[in-house]
């Protein structure tokens, strides 16, 4: 449990929401 | 056996035992996903933010959502009265929420609520120190540092001049406000490591 924001759902959730505005960037 | 997730957040702090652990974990999910999609609204209002790769924004956000909703729902406790307002309207006291195991977490928040409040910030005040709290999150996983220090200064700098503009004659207010962001880390790491806890052992 080293990422607690992937293990709680967190992630997931940020992400979807930041894509629903942002182009992909290259990193 | 009822299980508990005593967060504001949630609609009420008990579920009934008769409840899966998976099925209160979802009901969580869903009070807390429309607070989490706001504060990715509001990191995206950051001037600044959306120039970051998608990569060091996911990652600011990840370690700094849970540091600006505290910010954000501080006032939902009520350091006064010992009190916590849950979603469903309905407070419940410190203490019978300590009777439900939420002792030392709930403490620190009080303590944060109650410090914060003190120094009165006006609303956009808030907002600013809402980004910098955000910008200033774990720089664990950063790829452009560079990028992340220049919006953090930035950001401090116009927290600082908004500041200092308005309260010319307190110049401890400033520097008090900047010493609640390590209270934020603690209470980010121990709030994190209870709803894992839950997860792990409901």
């Amino acid at each position: 449990f080293s990422d607690p924001a992937s293990n709680l759902g967190l992630e997931d959730i940020i992400r979807k929401a930041l894509m629903g505005n942002l182009e992909e960037k290259p990193e | 056996g009822a299980k508990v997730l005593a967060c504001p957040l949630n609609s009420c702090p008990v579920a009934p035992a008769s409840r899966s652990s998976q099925e209160v974990w979802e009901s969580f999910s869903q009070c807390f996903t429309p607070a989490v999609k706001e504060v990715v609204e509001f990191a995206k209002s950051i001037p600044g933010f959306q120039s970051l790769s998608q990569h060091d924004q996911v990652m600011l956000l990840k370690s700094g959502t849970f540091q600006v909703l505290m910010v954000r729902f501080c006032s939902l406790f009520d350091p006064k009265e010992r009190t916590v307002t849950f979603l469903n309207g309905q407070s419940y006291s410190l203490a019978s929420l300590r009777a439900l195991g939420m002792g030392s977490l709930l403490d620190a928040m009080f303590d944060f609520s109650e410090k914060l409040g003190y120094l009165g910030l006006e609303p956009d005040e808030m907002a600013l120190f809402m980004a910098v709290v955000l910008v200033s999150a774990d720089r664990s996983g950063i790829v452009e540092v560079g990028a992340v220090e220049q919006l953090q200064e930035n950001l401090i700098k116009a927290l600082r001049s908004l500041i200092t503009s308005r309260r010319p004659d307190d110049s401890t207010l400033f520097p008090k406000l900047l010493l609640r962001l390590p209270d934020l880390r603690t209470l980010n790491n121990h709030h994190s490591d209870k709803l894992l806890a839950f997860r792990i052992d409901p």
